[in-house]
């Protein structure tokens, strides 16, 4: 059914499809055709984009839009980190970048878990019997997708080594 | 753990998290931050932390290579730089070796029509694959071989008087260099990855006997000593033409951009390959 609050929008027309990973998998989430409840990524906003997470199927009609807003907020989403190499000492050696923006996972993972949250059938399994018994914790907010990054470093020798970093930034997060 | 409750127990192993960490808390133990450094430096391929001494020489080609990777054309340096896709393929690491210079006067054992250089590779993980390599030499343009064509020939030697050293390339050196009208150029010298898996397993030293002959000299290395004096003057030219051996007063870091330099490009085993392969 759908809400009464004008917060709440309704869009047609478009199939669920969501990556587990990459790049820009969460930029264009459709609702489903039978989903009438559901806010747009843009009402919410967050750092690029990339992450946002839906509170489709799970608004109370009665919730007000700023108490959406924050629930909306706590979900697990990418959150910025700029690693500065000379911060943690680095500097000495890494001899570029100087630093680089690495990100990383931060929000809650409460049921229910949309498709568009990574959600792995594990948290989606352990979010529910959170629901149910509260002694087991909910599902945790991690990277599901990292890339690498290339570092031009000084070794034990002296000697120069550019080197490919695997899991170096968080491309996406997800439950 | 919510309401206090856990259905698994935690053997003392793991605190609860509080909901709010304590200021103390949010201090890490500088024991706990020593092993996640030492954790994260050895995930790096990294025993300890690097303490390299101050303004160690950086190549000019490991930066480019690093601002052409990073999409940073307008920083490179050298305009006749073009990236190694060829050596590159699946390597994920580019690693760089200045040559060991001899200590003293090496003018005395140094052969006036040849010039050996060593490489100590030791410092390449065990673990480590070596896909490719490549020598590369300077040649500066400001000084000329002298009239006539000259041959480059470029052995594997163990040392300066290896009575059997094998020729692993032979390139002909003509006096103009294409498209460059001032400044140098680097001959580059590819290496099969057999001579660095065998160095890198033997003592961890590479060898290579250089030597610049007139094209119409025809003799081979073990008579060319003999003919050495002959051939002083086109020597002279040799040892400004191509860069292998220090000037007299030239600094560290002029130096360093000049000398000879080996790179390997290798695999450790884990990640990505520097340069995709993969759909656009």
């Amino acid at each position: 059914t759908s809400g009464n609050s004008k917060w709440i929008k309704a869009r047609k027309g478009s199939n669920m499809k969501t990556k587990r990973s990459g790049k820009g998998h969460n930029r264009d989430q459709g609702w489903g055709k039978t989903r009438k409840v559901g806010y747009s990524m843009k009402s919410w906003g967050d750092d690029k984009g990339e992450v946002s997470w839906s509170d489709r199927g799970r608004v109370k009609r009665n919730g007000s839009p700023a108490k959406l807003k924050r629930l909306s907020r706590g979900r697990c989403r990418r959150h910025p980190l700029h690693v500065d190499f000379r911060d943690v000492g680095w500097h000495k050696w890494i001899i570029a970048p100087s630093g680089y923006d690495a990100f990383f996972c931060l929000g809650e993972c409460r049921y229910p878990l949309a498709d568009h949250m990574n959600a792995s059938s594990h948290a989606v399994v352990q979010t529910m019997v959170n629901s149910v018994n509260g002694a087991v914790p909910r599902a945790c907010c991690v990277p599901t997708s990292l890339s690498p990054i290339a570092l031009l470093y000084l070794d034990n020798h002296d000697r120069v080594v550019l080197k490919n970093y695997q899991d170096m930034v968080v491309e996406s997060c997800g439950c | 753990r919510q309401g206090g409750e856990s259905s698994e127990p935690d053997n003392g192993r793991v605190p609860p998290t509080p909901s709010s960490p304590s200021p103390a808390a949010a201090l890490p133990d500088p024991g706990l931050a020593q092993t996640i450094q030492s954790l994260l430096l050895s995930r790096l391929g990294l025993q300890s932390q690097p303490n390299p001494r101050p303004d160690v020489p950086v190549p000019q080609y490991l930066l480019d290579l690093y601002r052409f990777h990073q999409q940073q054309y307008h920083l490179l340096e050298d305009p006749t730089f073009s990236f190694p896709s060829h050596h590159i393929q699946q390597a994920n690491t580019i690693r760089s070796f200045h040559h060991s210079e001899p200590f003293g006067d090496n003018t005395k054992v140094r052969d006036q029509t040849r010039v050996h250089i060593s490489f100590n590779l030791s410092s390449i993980p065990q673990d480590e694959t070596v896909l490719s390599a490549e020598l590369r030499l300077l040649r500066s343009q400001a000084a000329s071989l002298g009239p006539g064509p000259h041959r480059l020939n470029l052995y594997l030697s163990k040392h300066h008087e290896d009575p059997e050293p094998t020729m692993l390339e032979t390139r002909l050196l003509t006096s103009g260099l294409h498209g460059i009208k001032a400044g140098s150029f680097w001959e580059a010298f590819t290496l099969k990855p057999d001579l660095l898996r065998k160095a890198h397993g033997g003592t961890g030293s590479l060898g290579f006997l250089l030597e610049v002959r007139p094209e119409n000299s025809t003799a081979s290395p073990d008579q060319s000593s003999s003919s050495a004096a002959g051939d002083n003057q086109t020597e002279q030219h040799q040892e400004r033409h191509l860069r292998v051996c220090r000037s007299v007063g030239q600094d560290d870091h002029s130096w360093a951009q000049e000398r000879p330099l080996l790179v390997t490009y290798s695999h450790d085993g884990h990640g990505e390959p520097l340069v995709k392969h993969g759909r656009r």
